[in-house]
């Protein structure tokens, strides 16, 4: 099982904490704030309020052992800085550290962490490109230049097979899911409940309220998705 | 064009609006700060210095007239509650407002904003996935139980055709794509660059390097990914 070090509970911090020992992970947290150590000590499998830039902090809960670290402290980048150059010293393999602007990145990528990670600026961008294609519910990019999204079946769409849809022949982009709702009578009351179709058919119907997945390049998804 | 008016310029709500004028919308910023006004104000359409839970000062730059607005103000949930209020009032249609906690999260929810979001907290599941399944680089929720993840092609699978590789077959995921790493030479220097392979066949071959993108259940996708 994986032992982690998650070290600055902040939101961030305190969300991969509690994610990791959810599925069984082995958690290490560090904070300097005991009520943010008093929140998580029923949850993590070592809690420890300690300053994480001194080294001999670190030494005395045996950080150095862990698989991966993650270092979540914002406000404070020297710390952040502090903490990861004595994590490297210490000799953990990976370093996972949060950025808080793009040079503060620029200088952990150089002290050689395995990845920064920006939450706001990738939630931010993601949200973004939702509002500017207002039928895009969720985006994801997948690789260079190519993209997951979610887009709500356009009306002129509704009732027609995938087949008649011709969305691959138009636009050059897969359907790689369908979302139904469904309604069913449980107990004698009338409850929706989603359905996926991981597997869509050309013969399958979509319909109003369908939610389509589709991947393809960013700028065939954006003829779709922006043609609505 | 869409208008989005952004209150509260911390690092997700900057991120949004700078997001947003790349792409063409028009942007009414607003903050407190004037150092942050002046950050944005070459970007944004229109960039105000005010409090936004002044609803004269919201009537002044006609922030009622927007397409959506998106709420980001972290530290001061009274303000964040007062500025959703107010905005409902003036009859914004469609309100995006970032959680701070949980309970910040229901009585937003109770004011009947459009969708709330934790920035913070979703890139921390995401993030805690990843680490879980150390060869999964990439991980989103398509619907409730099913996700697409992207995983580093296992030894025991490189060299193998998609057909004799029987993923579908042996964990009933679909292999939605394939990132490969092709080297050229160009000018005389050898270049790596990234291919993707958007509708990946049964005879083509995945080696080592490679990075599948997988789409199914997430028990499936687990199976799959924690078998490595
Ligand atoms: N030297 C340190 N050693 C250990 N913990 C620290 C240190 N400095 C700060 N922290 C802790 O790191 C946590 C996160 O810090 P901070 O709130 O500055 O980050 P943030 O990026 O704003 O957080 P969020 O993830 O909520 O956006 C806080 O709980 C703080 O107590
Ligand atoms: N009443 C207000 N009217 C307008 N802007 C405000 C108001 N109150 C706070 N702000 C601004 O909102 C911005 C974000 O606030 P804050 O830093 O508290 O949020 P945060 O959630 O911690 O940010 P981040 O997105 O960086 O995590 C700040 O720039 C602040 O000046």
């Amino acid at each position: 099982k994986r032992q982690v070090a998650v070290i600055g509970l902040g939101r961030f911090g305190y969300g991969v904490a509690e994610t990791l020992v959810k599925e069984g992970c082995e958690v290490l947290a560090i904070d300097t704030d005991p009520e943010k150590i008093q929140a998580i000590s029923d949850l993590a499998t070592f809690a420890v309020q300690c300053d994480a830039s001194d080294e001999k902090a670190l030494k005395a809960v045996s950080a150095q052992n862990v698989d991966v670290a993650v270092v979540s402290i914002g406000e404070n980048i020297e710390a952040s800085i502090l903490i990861v150059q004595t994590l490297k010293e210490m000799g953990v393999k990976q370093i996972i550290a949060k950025g808080v602007t793009a040079q503060h990145g620029k200088i952990l990528q150089n002290l050689g962490v395995t990845e920064v990670i920006f939450p706001e600026r990738d939630a931010a961008i993601r949200l973004a490109q939702r509002l500017i294609s207002p039928n895009v519910l969720e985006y994801l990019e997948l690789a260079p230049g190519f993209s997951v999204e979610e887009l709500a079946v356009p009306d002129h769409m509704s009732g027609l097979r995938l087949r008649e849809a011709k969305i691959r022949e138009t636009y050059n982009v897969n359907i790689i899911g369908i979302r139904k709702k469904v309604c069913r009578m449980v107990k004698g009351r009338m409850t929706t409940e989603e359905v996926f179709n991981v597997t869509p058919a050309l013969d399958d119907v979509i319909e109003k309220g369908d939610i389509l997945v589709l991947v393809g390049k960013q700028e065939d998804l954006n003829r779709l998705t922006k043609s609505e």
